[in-house]
């Protein structure tokens, strides 16, 4: 999985959440790792074991700081693009040489941009980059910091960027149908583009702890899923989709870029 | 006064809000006018007359939608330096004809710039906007969207960016201390740059109306001394130190414009 957008959005406070709810003993700390990509972006592998209706699942999250912060940010997301070829190229290598590419395979299987909840609509940076991660991964578009936005405009928000999705036929992630869990996967593609709250701390709230900002007018929590969709994103990361996730990577987004090579 | 900065920050929101509590009858709803000043930037003035302590003043607000909105940013500042120059000029200019400038006087006293709540530090376009702008005129920082950072974090930020703004020697007005009110102008110098809290809504809560930004897990409120620095800000404005800002302009801000025009 891979997080890219602005600096200040969140990013690294959603991958800590992410971590801190799923490791039953978060001592297990996930290992983070700094590598710099190109004068302009950087990559931070975090990397967990973590365990999931008894299965063992080895959860890498990129990180990508410094993207978008410059005054002129055209091309800014080229680096990133070249990291996802790279990951696939790597793995095509190891296929051709049947080597298996265990330890360090950071092909991307799920891609979260995160977007400024500025009430308006997406920004030009927003639809470019979108643009360019959608023919190459699954991209999943989230509203970062939702609780930003009141309840009102929060669904005219989320309406505003889905028509601008569509408008500017950006490919987004959208989780099968698939006859027995259709209700559940119908509540989840309505929740899309999944509003997310990320928290550090936890904060007691009647008596009970919970993850969550606390203001002096309330707490918004994490978990709860009248305040924000991170259950549900969690959940589609995780449980439901993950699968699927893996196998859209590998049979579509790998092999139109075998197809690009084979054919240069 | 004008304010400056990214769309999205609410600048809108605040002005309405500005307005909303200082007149008496809202009906008297401010005249916004729209021109485009520029292909990447346009102004709308929005004006209407307040009463203060028994004076009557004309409150004359400048937004400038379309800042800072694209892919490249680079001098986006320069319309917004160009119009306040081009303001000083036509005063110039009338003073020089004995002309009385009434009506369309748009000479700025007050700069406000919307600062990203990030949490991290200023970008390097504000830096360089700031410092552009605080040359000119006086240059009232603030940190928009109020509501999006915990107490704690809000310090904290509040910090980095006192330290960012002294390191890059950007010129922020502060208020004089002359004696009598020194207890009140200290706390307003503490709590620079102001948190704003912006709202078009009134809420109810426990049975008395106020705005502010209605969330599940409570009531972020404008004029709550605890929320926001939004009361400080205004009395700034508009109470304690609105001559001090004209003076200021007008001995200062212009008199330096009319020396570098005398011996450019
Ligand atoms: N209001 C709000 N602030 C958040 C949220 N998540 C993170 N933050 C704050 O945003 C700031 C930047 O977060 P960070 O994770 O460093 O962002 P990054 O640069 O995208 O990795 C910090 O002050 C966080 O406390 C959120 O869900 N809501
Ligand atoms: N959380 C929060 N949102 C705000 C605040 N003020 C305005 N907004 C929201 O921010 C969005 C953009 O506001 P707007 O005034 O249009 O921003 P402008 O482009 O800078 O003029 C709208 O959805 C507003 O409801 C505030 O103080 N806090």
């Amino acid at each position: 999985m891979a997080t890219v957008g602005s600096s200040g959005l969140g990013k690294s406070t959603f991958i800590n959440t992410l971590f801190s709810t799923l490791l039953k003993d978060y001592k297990q700390q996930p290992k983070r790792v700094h590598d710099q990509i190109e004068r302009t972006v950087s990559i931070d592998v975090v990397r967990a074991d973590i365990e999931e209706k008894g299965f063992n699942v080895r959860l890498t999250v990129i990180d990508t700081p410094g993207f978008g912060d410059y005054m002129n940010n055209q091309d800014c997301w080229v680096p990133i693009v070249e990291f996802l070829d790279e990951q696939h190229l790597t793995y095509m290598k190891a296929e051709q040489s049947h080597k298996r590419l265990e330890a360090d395979d950071l092909r991307v299987h799920a891609c979260l941009y995160f977007i400024q909840p500025s009430g308006h609509t997406l920004t030009s940076l927003d639809i470019e980059v979108m643009k360019q991660l959608g023919t190459r991964v699954n991209l999943i578009p989230v509203i970062a910091k939702g609780d930003t936005l009141t309840k009102e405009d929060m669904k005219a928000f989320k309406n505003r960027v889905l028509d601008c999705i569509n408008a500017h036929g950006i490919n987004m992630y959208t989780p099968p149908l698939d006859g027995d869990d259709d209700d559940d996967t119908h509540a989840i593609i309505e929740a899309m583009p999944f509003s997310i709250i990320a928290s550090d701390n936890e904060v007691t709230v009647n008596g009970q702890k919970v993850r969550g900002r606390e203001y002096l007018w309330g707490v918004a929590e994490v978990e709860n899923e009248q305040h924000c969709d991170f259950k549900k994103l969690r959940n589609l990361l995780i449980r439901t989709n993950m699968y699927d996730l893996i196998s859209n990577t590998e049979e579509n987004h790998y092999e139109d870029y075998r197809m690009k090579r084979l054919t240069a």
